[in-house]
């Protein structure tokens, strides 16, 4: 993770962005 | 009526654009963006990807040999969510949820880069014609270790079209075989006028 290239970081903000939302929408309690 | 302009507000548009509007169930795109690097030679590097996961997310059982893997894998991950956030620890419960095998190459394909020729991506923009490798066999047998490193990670399906400023790349779980329709929209939705 320290060797992530920094110009990548909007990438990989968006990527775990919309991950955080799959799995919160795949969850019993998602409302 | 003027073709677009590169920036990555509409890169990123585009690529979900080709994946959610696709017929075919693509699992990632990804943008391969053509530079230089200080010694004159091309380069291709990441320029954006869309990740859209496949179908039968979730459902694969894990096996012991994959456990240490899924630990290193959330460790990672932990560490570039505390990256992005900034803080040092997080408390997000999604970055302990199980990280896919193609979370995981599309995760790792951001910090990959090919030189001129190199690898599937540089391959198709070097001959200036598309690489469509379909199935297991195919892809662990190919030259390229991208394709190799695809198949390990249950990729089935792997297109690189190579179009003005670089080279977009698909991924797919399942077996989808060549499609002039969707070269036609690479051509027409990647073909920047700078």
């Amino acid at each position: 993770a320290n060797d992530f290239p920094i110009a990548r970081k909007s990438s990989l903000q968006r990527f775990l962005e919309k991950r955080r939302d799959r799995i919160t929408s795949r969850s019993p309690y998602a409302s | 009526p003027s073709m677009a302009v590169f920036n990555q507000e509409t890169l990123q548009q585009r690529l979900q654009a080709l994946i959610e509007g696709a017929r075919e169930s693509w699992t990632y795109a990804i943008f391969w963006q053509s530079s230089v690097d200080f010694s004159g030679a091309s380069l291709l590097g990441w320029g954006d990807g869309y990740y859209k996961g496949e179908e039968d997310k979730g459902k694969r059982k894990m096996t012991p040999s994959s456990v240490s893997e899924q630990e290193h894998r959330k460790k990672v991950l932990r560490e570039l969510n505390s990256l992005i956030s900034g803080t040092a620890s997080s408390s997000d419960d999604a970055v302990d949820e199980e990280v896919t095998d193609t979370e995981w190459f599309f995760l790792v394909s951001m910090t990959q880069s090919f030189v001129n020729g190199a690898g599937l991506p540089g391959q198709a923009l070097f001959n200036s014609s598309p690489v469509w490798v379909v199935g297991t066999e195919r892809l662990m047998s190919s030259p390229c270790e991208r394709a190799r490193q695809a198949q390990v990670f249950g990729l089935q399906t792997m297109v690189c079209i190579p179009s003005a400023n670089g080279v977009v790349e698909l991924g797919s779980t399942e077996l989808i075989y060549q499609s002039s329709d969707l070269m036609n929209k690479v051509r027409v939705l990647f073909n920047f006028n700078n």
